[in-house]
């Protein structure tokens, strides 16, 4: 809300380059939003966000030449350097709370927020987005029918103005409270060496502990389509509190710490974290 | 159904617990 716009106007400004959100039409001939990418963890940007730094995705234009791609994304980039340098001791003070409050957050001396563990796009606005105008193919052309499945649409050169929404933001559709921490069985060595990757902070009880915990009785299945190597889990369940006997060895993962957030996204299982990744297939 | 293998604590242990090395 604040360095993206700021880089905006200077990149309009100084260059005379008009860059926008990243983004795309719901539907290329008669668009009704303006959507940004997918709100998943594991998208580079929005993983940096999860550790409570910032990241900004460049991308170029398609429709450029090269020369101006590589112009464009240069040009892009030492503006970024330049605001961030002008503004460092902002955007470390920024970092340093940021990394407070989760602290805090997470070992219950601020109050522990409901956190997302699915979410939704969001918008910041109805404005003019300039698009080039897209025609279904007519009929009898021959390009209409290339490729078979999905229709071809045709560019018209007709640059248009469409008042739309843009969709520039997550917001959250179902939120877990943020817990003190997630115990993991002794033998899930590999999770935690997993977390420690990360750098997050993991500790191992060196004696049985009995506690009041919640565990998620869930139904579990995969997605019959593989996405990236992977059959996403997933889980429809009830949390259940009861006490519990932990054992020694067992894993804890703290959420009072300035990863906190990141564990939260790795460890809930509802969400996007490793469970839905098949860290904990395992076990299931 | 199954119990999903990692747990919530309401509040962090006070029994013994080490860094992993």
């Amino acid at each position: 809300d604040q360095m993206l716009p700021a880089l905006r106007k200077t990149l309009q400004d100084k260059y005379h380059e008009a860059i926008f959100d990243y983004g795309n039409v719901d539907n290329p001939v008669e668009p009704r939003s303006w959507d940004t990418y997918a709100p998943l963890g594991w998208y580079g940007t929005n993983y940096v966000g999860l550790r409570g730094r910032m990241a900004i995705l460049s991308e170029a234009y398609s429709h450029a030449d090269f020369k101006t791609r590589v112009q464009v994304t240069h040009d892009f980039l030492v503006e970024i350097l330049n605001y961030a340098a002008l503004h460092a001791d902002e955007i470390r003070r920024l970092e340093r709370e940021a990394d407070r409050q989760t602290t805090l957050e997470g070992a219950g001396l601020a109050l522990r927020p409901a956190l997302a563990v699915t979410y939704k796009l969001g918008s910041r606005g109805v404005e003019p987005v300039v698009l080039e105008v897209m025609k279904p193919p007519d009929s009898t052309s021959v390009r209409g029918r290339v490729g078979g499945g999905r229709q071809q649409l045709l560019p018209t050169g007709e640059l248009r103005a469409y008042r739309l929404p843009v969709n520039d933001r997550f917001v959250d559709s179902l939120t877990r409270p943020l817990p003190a921490g997630y115990y993991l069985p002794p033998a899930a060595g590999e999770i935690a060496a997993l977390l420690r990757l990360h750098g997050i902070h993991v500790q191992r009880l060196t004696a049985e502990w009995t506690d009041t915990v919640e565990t998620l009785v869930a139904q579990i299945s995969w997605a019959p389509r593989e996405f990236q190597g992977h059959h996403q889990v997933i889980i429809d369940g009830t949390w259940v509190t009861a006490p519990r006997t932990l054992p020694g060895g067992t894993h804890f993962v703290s959420t009072a710490q300035p990863l906190g957030r990141l564990v939260f996204s790795l460890l809930e299982p509802e969400g996007n974290g490793l469970a839905r990744w098949g860290a904990f297939d395992r076990y299931l | 159904a199954v119990e999903f293998p990692v747990a919530r604590a309401r509040r962090a242990p006070r029994a013994p617990a080490r860094s992993l090395p």
